[in-house]
């Protein structure tokens, strides 16, 4: 592997990219979740994250153009230069160029967007290129067997790792690599080591959120129903943290990294994703575990890690005195909760493929049940 | 005065081989003085740097192999430079 001249690196382990514009070679989500695994790829082996802006200026911009497009390196039509990517750094360091000419693809006709994203990536985090012909960082564009079996070389995590060292063990993301093609595994229900992303109820219903997915329980429905998030909400991303619904605002609000969105039926709210920080969160918190509304003092609790905070849902104020600590008010509950429900007076914490039924009159967990129980196995 | 049999300068692909050595190479913009001159030897030495890094046989020629790979599509990032 290389670096560039002077070994440029990000200073700062949270990133934020956006998407200025589309290829009309592929559907918008495609795109989205295209670069959203390029990503993943790097994230998965260092201690960076990023997250997705919708507007401003992002650390990486990403964007399609033709020929010219004004940075002195033209494109030169189908063919030879597909993209181009800087080194980090201010202004356009950082960014990365796709050449509109090619016809991008999900597969391996065409040029993979997947692919070459993540190697145009790799050059905004630093990389240089490698001269190892099994290196992503190789230059010339060859179509590996399948991307959903895509996997970075050592050589790949060698040069990343001289820049940033290695992904902390405590956060290790062992998600492996879904495919980008378009028939991903649906996730299985009765799994007994089934675990979910987040859980929140809407008007009634009962959504739970697993990688794409979500399933929906309805009041007339027992049958819980599975959906394509995307399908629902095309703006929304997939592997979701931390979901819940605000009753007295009839929306529910949707967290990812450091951003949320608000959600009222199908529509994602405008002016959204906004940052976690403008509840009030302070910059150490990156991410939110989970988040549940009590509905009886519409106070909602965001759990992060073995900490939970207060949120007046009038004053759109976080409580003074928080955050404090999971075990001091839910005794019996463990940390790093992956998600939260209140239904008849109880909570619902949910940890993995387990669940615990905590009573807040008692203060204690009274029940212990599989996560899945809510969807009939 | 053969050019070592490098890159003749009617080679069909020199114009090509120029520009992908230019831009990816950092070989010097005149290089039609360079391809001219009796001595070739930073012709031959940069296609045999190419061909080092993509993993090629260094011949230091334009042959069908190494045209094989500078046809292919790439990387608008420069292999070598800043």
């Amino acid at each position: 592997f290389t670096t560039f001249p002077g070994s440029p690196k990000w200073r700062k382990n949270h990133l934020t990219y956006r998407i200025v514009n589309y290829t009309p070679d592929l559907p918008k989500e495609s795109v989205d979740s295209a670069i959203e695994k390029a990503l993943k790829v790097w994230e998965e082996v260092t201690p960076l994250n990023f997250s997705r802006l919708s507007e401003g200026e992002a650390d990486i911009m990403i964007s399609f153009a033709v020929g010219e497009h004004g940075d002195f390196y033209p494109f030169d039509g189908p063919g030879q230069s597909l993209a181009h990517a800087y080194p980090p750094g201010p202004g356009f360091y950082g960014d990365a160029h796709f050449d509109e000419d090619e016809k991008w693809t999900l597969g391996p006709s065409g040029t993979n967007l997947f692919l070459v994203a993540a190697h145009e990536l790799g050059h905004s985090l630093g990389l240089f290129h490698s001269d190892n012909k099994e290196a992503l960082m190789y230059p010339v564009y060859r179509f590996s067997t399948n991307p959903a079996q895509f996997r970075l070389s050592q050589d790949d995590i060698n040069g990343i790792q001289s820049l940033y060292g290695p992904r902390p063990s405590s956060d290790a993301i062992v998600v492996p690599l879904s495919s980008v093609s378009p028939r991903p595994e649906t996730p299985v229900k009765c799994d007994p080591a089934l675990s979910f992303d987040a859980v929140s109820t809407l008007r009634g219903e009962l959504l739970l959120f697993k990688d794409r997915y979500f399933w929906r329980k309805t009041r007339w429905n027992s049958e819980p129903e599975v959906h394509l998030i995307s399908a629902f909400w095309p703006s929304l991303p997939s592997h979701l943290d931390a979901a819940y619904e605000a009753h007295n605002k009839d929306s529910v609000f949707i967290f990812k990294g450091s951003q949320f969105w608000a959600v009222r039926g199908n529509e994602v709210q405008a002016g959204y994703p906004k940052a976690i920080y403008t509840l009030g969160f302070p910059p150490a918190v990156r991410k939110i575990d989970a988040a549940v509304n009590d509905s009886n003092n519409k106070k909602t609790y965001f759990f992060v890690e073995d900490k939970y905070w207060r949120f007046n849902e009038k004053t759109n104020l976080m409580d003074k005195g928080f955050p404090r600590l999971i075990k001091d008010d839910f005794p019996g509950v463990e940390s790093r909760v992956d998600a939260v429900l209140q239904a008849f007076g109880f909570f619902y914490f949910f940890h993995g493929s387990s669940q615990f039924e905590f009573d807040p009159n008692a203060r204690m967990v009274t029940h212990t049940l599989k996560s899945n129980s809510w969807l009939l196995c | 005065y053969p050019l070592h049999g490098a890159v003749s300068k009617d080679h069909p692909s020199m114009e090509f081989a120029q520009q992908y050595l230019e831009k990816y190479y950092s070989f010097e913009k005149n290089v039609e003085q360079v391809f001219r001159r009796k001595d070739s030897s930073p012709v031959v030495k940069k296609i045999q740097e190419m061909q080092k890094f993509l993993g090629l046989e260094m011949t230091g020629k334009l042959d069908s192999s190494t045209m094989d790979v500078m046809l292919k599509p790439r990387c608008g990032v420069p292999d070598v430079g800043g």
